[in-house]
């Protein structure tokens, strides 16, 4: 079973042509296990990445240090996952 | 269920009991619905459009497929419901619920969108494919062992024995492995090793392919409130690109005025991103002019899997929108 305990979901919203040159190279370097939820980047509209616990910080960081603003979606993906699991098993009940 | 009238629209379902449906809807209405296996999926899953006529041979038809991206759960839950629609073919057919809210709907003095499905139906035949990624989706689901939820691709073996499947909205023969799309196994829109190297994308171009008659095709996918049309692989404009523009906004307008969700429209190169092989562009380079992507309600916050709440809601939306669609294309035969 694969579990998401601890993994977030930001929402990135590039402003500026930089910020998008810089998550391009985001997407193209290290091997973080990035989940890209919208792909494509734009200033128009945000995009969404799963991002594993153990690279949250390392994202977080990169993220900050080139002013590129985003906020926190999903805090924990796998508390999440549970609820659904709950009411998956309260609709298979009914 | 037994029949469709008990069926709980408002939840999700696995493969297996969406299957089931549409054996009672086609069982229910032998006269108007008949299932139409298109093939099996890597992992021997049979794939199936329903088809909705009332009779000739190889009428103008709309194809309309939900759930390419497994994780689109809405998408897949709002083609069952809109399903359910077609067959309501009387006023007094309907659920009590929808002789209402179509009775208030009708007050609204919308013309646009109150053209009955029946006449698209005289014209026009209708091919709904409500799972387009069976594998895919089965994976998404929880079983006795497995819990991936946000599984997006298809299941196939790639040259990299830890990354199996392949996103199957950049494997169409379309500009395939063009900008837009990974190269890497382990990229969530990794494009396969060639286009249409993957079953279900085969089996779906080779019936519209082989059926040649299709005048639109609509791909129902579930994020961010987009209605989108080609081209996807560049940002040059289509050379439909102005009466698609107009039909996506009228139809984008049609699906606001029930809950007022807002979509945004455009290509979807200028509206999410760069993306070769994609199925709409697939589609209107192979002639099918009226070609769109839905993006479903969706804003993020529920990953992927709005609450069960909202199933019926968003796929009411998606019909009128839908049915704007259809209604058009019906009327401007081509």
């Amino acid at each position: 079973e694969e579990l998401f305990n601890g993994d977030q979901v930001l929402r990135i919203q590039a402003e500026t042509e930089d910020h998008i040159q810089v998550l391009k190279e985001l997407e193209k370097g290290v091997d973080w296990g990035l989940d890209y939820w919208t792909h494509g980047f734009s200033t128009e509209r945000p995009v969404d990445i799963r991002v594993p616990h153990d690279s949250l910080y390392a994202i977080k960081d990169f993220l900050m240090e080139n002013n590129i603003p985003f906020t926190v979606l999903i805090n924990n993906v796998q508390e999440l996952l549970d609820r659904e699991r709950a009411e998956m098993v309260s609709n298979a009940e009914i | 269920e037994r029949k469709t009238k008990s069926f709980n629209f408002a939840a999700y379902h696995d493969l297996e009991t969406i299957y089931s449906f549409m054996d009672t809807l086609v069982a229910s209405h032998p006269d108007l619905i008949s299932k139409v296996k298109i093939g099996s999926t890597y992992e021997n899953r049979p794939m199936f459009a329903l088809k909705f006529s009332t009779g000739g041979e190889k009428k103008p038809a709309i194809w309309i497929d939900a759930g390419i991206h497994a994780r689109e759960w809405v998408s897949h839950a709002s083609a069952v419901w809109i399903a359910d629609r077609w067959h309501c073919r009387k006023e007094d057919e309907l659920p009590i619920a929808l002789r209402f809210e179509r009775l208030t709907y009708i007050a609204t003095d919308f013309k646009e969108n109150r053209a009955p499905v029946p006449s698209v139906l005289s014209q026009m035949d209708i091919f709904l494919m409500i799972v387009a990624n069976p594998d895919g989706y089965v994976f998404s689901h929880i079983s006795p062992r497995e819990f991936h939820r946000l599984w997006r691709k298809s299941r196939s073996v790639t040259s990299n024995p830890n990354c199996p499947g392949v996103d199957l909205n950049r494997n169409w023969d379309a500009e395939f492995s063009g900008p837009g799309a990974s190269d890497d196994p382990c990229g969530e829109d990794y494009r396969g090793p060639s286009a249409q190297s993957e079953i279900e994308v085969k089996n779906i171009a080779d019936f519209i392919t082989s059926h040649g008659n299709f005048k639109s095709f609509m791909t129902l996918h579930a994020y961010s409130q987009l209605l989108m049309y080609p081209y996807a692989y560049n940002g040059s404009n289509a050379p439909d690109q102005p009466e698609l523009h107009d039909v996506a906004t009228q139809a984008s307008k049609a699906l606001n005025s029930w809950h007022g969700t807002i979509y945004k429209v455009g290509s979807i190169f200028h509206t999410i991103e760069q993306a070769s092989g994609a199925s709409v562009d697939w589609a209107y380079q192979r002639g099918i002019k009226y070609s769109f992507a839905f993006e479903l309600r969706d804003t993020g916050e529920y990953g992927f899997l709005l609450p069960s709440d909202q199933i019926v809601s968003t796929a009411r939306e998606t019909w009128f929108a839908l049915r704007y669609i259809m209604q058009y294309v019906s009327d401007h035969p081509y």
